[in-house]
Order: C-alpha cells, then sequence, then structure tokens
C-alpha cells in the first residue's frame, strides 16, 4: 500500500496546475523512490516526466510498487478543496482502486476526506536517452514565462539562439518581429535572476510557444528554470523543487 | 514553413 504524507499540500496542488492542461489521464507510479509520473501530451509533441522523492514526504511508505491510474482534471477538482496550508495525505491499498486523500488544516481541527476513482491507464513508457546537450541556460523561470507570453503576441513559435555571449527568444509574426535577448551576468547581485550559459557549441532552435507558454505553468514550484538544448533533439526545460523535479520534453519545429 | 516534429523518433518505447 501506498502511504504519503505532504506536510505542503500546496505543492500537490502547484505541481496539478504545471500538467493537467498538457495530459489528461496518467499512471502515478508509486515505488520506495517516492512517485513519478511520465506521460506525453495526445499529439506526441510534448512529454511530462515528475518526481516526487519520498524524501519530501513525511512519512513515506509504499511497500509495493502501484501505478495509481489518474484522471488529472477530476484530481486537479479535489485538490482545490484542499486549503493552501493543507497537509495532504494519499493513501491507496495494492488493489488500487481508489486513491484516498486526506485534508488536515494546520490546527489540526478541520479534516476532509475524499476518494478518487482510478482508472487503468495503458500508458507506454519512453526510454529518454541520456543526452549530453550542446547548450544549457540556466534562468529565472519568472523571466522565462514572461519571454513566452510576451513572443507570444507576435508568433506562435520561437527562435532560441543560444552564444557564449547570451540567449536570444525570437519571433516573427504577420504583425511585425520581436526579440528578447538575455545576456549571460552570472555575477549579478541578485543569483535567483541571473542567466547562466554552458555551451559546448552555438544552437539555434525552434519551438512551439504555445507548448513552452503551457510549461510554464510549472514557474510557482521554483524560481529558476533550465533549458538544454542541441541540434535536432528535443528541448528540455526542467523545475527543479526541493525534493523531485518536473522536466517538460519538447520536439522541435524544422524547416524553413 | 516549419513542420512540428513528434516526439516518437527520439525517444524509445520500452
Amino acid at each position: 500500500m501506498l502511504e504519503a504524507r505532504l506536510q505542503t499540500g500546496a505543492l500537490l496542488k502547484k505541481v496539478l496546475e504545471a500538467i493537467k492542461e498538457l495530459i489528461t489521464d496518467a499512471n502515478f507510479d508509486c515505488s520506495d523512490n517516492g512517485i513519478a509520473l511520465q506521460a506525453m501530451d495526445n499529439s506526441h509533441v510534448a512529454l511530462v516526466a515528475l518526481l516526487l522523492r519520498h524524501d519530501g514526504f513525511e512519512p513515506y511508505r509504499c511497500d509495493r510498487s502501484l501505478a495509481l491510474g489518474v484522471n488529472l482534471v477530476s484530481l486537479s477538482k479535489v485538490l482545490r478543496c484542499a486549503g493552501n496550508d493543507d497537509i495532504i495525505t494519499l493513501k491507496a491499498d495494492d488493489t488500487a482502486d481508489v486513491l484516498s486523500l486526506t485534508f488536515e488544516n494546520t490546527d489540526n481541527d478541520r479534516i476532509s476526506e475524499y476518494e478518487l476513482k482510478l482508472m487503468d491507464i495503458d500508458s507506454e513508457h519512453l526510454g529518454i536517452p541520456d543526452t549530453t546537450y550542446e547548450a544549457v541556460v540556466q534562468m529565472s523561470s519568472a523571466e522565462f514565462a514572461r519571454i513566452c507570453k510576451d513572443l507570444q503576441v507576435l508568433s506562435d513559435s520561437v527562435q532560441i539562439d543560444v552564444t557564449k555571449e547570451g540567449v536570444k527568444f525570437g519571433a516573427k509574426g504577420e504583425l511585425g518581429s520581436g526579440a528578447v535577448t538575455l545576456k549571460q551576468n552570472g555575477n549579478v547581485d541578485k543569483e535567483e535572476e541571473a542567466t547562466l550559459i554552458e555551451l559546448q557549441q552555438n544552437v539555434s532552435l525552434n519551438f512551439s510557444l504555445k507548448y513552452l507558454v503551457n510549461f510554464t505553468k510549472a514557474t510557482p514550484l521554483a524560481s529558476r528554470v533550465s533549458l538544454s538544448m542541441s541540434s535536432e533533439v528535443p528541448l528540455l526545460v526542467e523545475y527543479k523543487m526541493e525534493a523531485g523535479y518536473i522536466r517538460y520534453y519538447l520536439a522541435p519545429k524544422i524547416g524553413e | 514553413q516549419q513542420t512540428q516534429t513528434t516526439l516518437d523518433s527520439f525517444f524509445d518505447s520500452t
């Protein structure tokens, strides 16, 4: 059985907000390592890989690996019944036809209990090859969200160019064009806002802004985001949390 | 015109 108690329930609410528009149903794979999820969107253009490590829960117990098939919209509706400061406990039996959720307020005088019906999901697991990326950009997650939103006004795609000087996000559309360049500035006072670039080789890649904007729903989970790129391979957008991560992979756009 | 690729060609089904 699974029993996982999350002191900061708001984290789970934020995680659901970050994935529920990209994918509708997914298996939460529970093991002694923690709770993981991997799913592609319907069009197979983007993939979400989530890990909530066991040490983020107190206590965490999972005797046998379990796959909990969840409709994410339903789960996020139930999670809306939890207060932001509530402690959330997830429980499931080995037969796993329901997921039990308990929300306790911080005064411990209000306890709400919900059960969510689970479903059988035939999901194919994808082997994500270990990749050494040609360019890795680390930047403020809020800045990345702003750039994606701003450029979406102009186009449905963005060209990302990374050189050792900086990273340039450019968009061209019917009404005109726009570009935002962030210079590498590792020694700024505010570490959280620094743009850092590790570069083996300059890259220039095109991606759909609709998906990137969707990924930025993870912004409340981390102040930093990393963009890992190599020519003609999927972009990896990673938000690291205290005990885990949410990674998004996005297939590039190619051709003229 | 740019074409949107999919992930299928990059990641192996296991």
